[in-house]
């Protein structure tokens, strides 16, 4: 009955684990999916207009904004190195990583909502490896199969 | 008193962490210096 | 029930493991084409109604952010070079 008992709690310490790669391999598709087509569409527009755009108007990732209303009052104190910097607004912020802007963009195709079309899957697989192409279809129909299919391995 | 720490170029999570300070720096009672006169508070990202 | 219990183990391993192989698959390699333009970010963030600041940062810097009933306050703190951040322009 404890060799029992500790098997059952090694099942529920993998099952969670798998929960969470899952969840991290959904979000690394994502961001492969959002990144890739962003790298695409760069390349596109650069062969239609000659060249990359002007230096000063493009970002590289990676790379972080924080968006506020245009009437907050930011104080900025920075370190001489620039290695130090310290923000103080005297309203609400909002932070978010490159990948939720490419998300935003809609470089992601509206996977990360279990919505997009059968042009877009087609277009969002033929950016993963071959073995991830199945994923991407579930993240498609909106099965969450992060959580999928334990319950069979857990009954 | 809560303070979050993220470490920038963390390969997962990072996200999430934002989300986090989001929800808690939008839905802090904090009186705004000038919530009386405008609702500033930034309208979220659009999502194309 | 012993055994059911070791079978569904090992079938566990098998799947945390095929999910390892996976994610080592998703590896973003660097690229010059990797970037945004300022007209991007005003597309999902109206310039008229919003100011966005963009922070460039070596990997590891470390972000804080101060408990919002106090005061709204963000701090950066780099160990690794120096800090970017500039405005998007509005136009």
């Amino acid at each position: 009955a404890q060799e029992c008992q500790n098997l059952e709690m090694e099942k529920q310490r993998r099952i969670e684990r798998i929960k969470q790669k899952r969840a991290q391999l959904q979000e690394l598709l994502l961001q492969q999916i959002a990144f890739k087509n962003l790298v695409q569409r760069n390349e596109q527009n650069e062969q239609q207009n000659l060249g990359p755009p002007a230096l000063n108007s493009t970002i590289q990732l990676p790379f972080l904004i924080v968006n506020t209303s245009k009437r907050t009052i930011i104080d900025c104190s920075i370190s001489s190195d620039k290695f130090e910097y310290l923000f103080n607004f005297d309203n609400t912020f909002e932070i978010h990583d490159d990948i939720e802007v490419l998300k935003r963009m809609g470089m992601s195709f509206g996977l990360e909502a279990g919505k997009c079309s059968s042009e877009d899957l087609k277009t969002a697989k033929s950016l993963v490896p071959k073995a991830l192409e199945s994923y991407v279809s579930d993240m498609c129909t909106g099965s969450s199969w992060v959580n999928q299919g334990l319950l069979l391995s857990s009954t | 008193k809560s303070r979050i720490l993220v470490s920038i170029g963390e390969s997962f999570g990072t996200s999430e962490k934002f989300q986090k300070i989001n929800q808690m720096v939008g839905s802090s009672d904090r009186q705004l210096k000038r919530s009386a006169e405008e609702s500033t508070t930034p309208k979220p990202l659009k999502r194309l | 029930k012993h055994q059911v219990l070791e079978k569904e183990i090992h079938d566990l391993q098998a799947a945390e493991q095929q999910l390892d192989d996976l994610i080592q698959m998703c590896s973003l390699t660097g690229c010059t084409s990797a970037y945004v333009t300022c007209q991007d970010l005003r597309s999902i963030a109206d310039p008229s109604e919003q100011m966005v600041i963009v922070i460039k940062a070596p990997p590891e810097t470390q972000l804080q952010v101060s408990d919002p009933a106090e005061t709204f306050q963000v701090s950066l703190k780099s160990a690794q070079g120096p800090i970017d951040v500039f405005l998007c322009p509005e136009d």
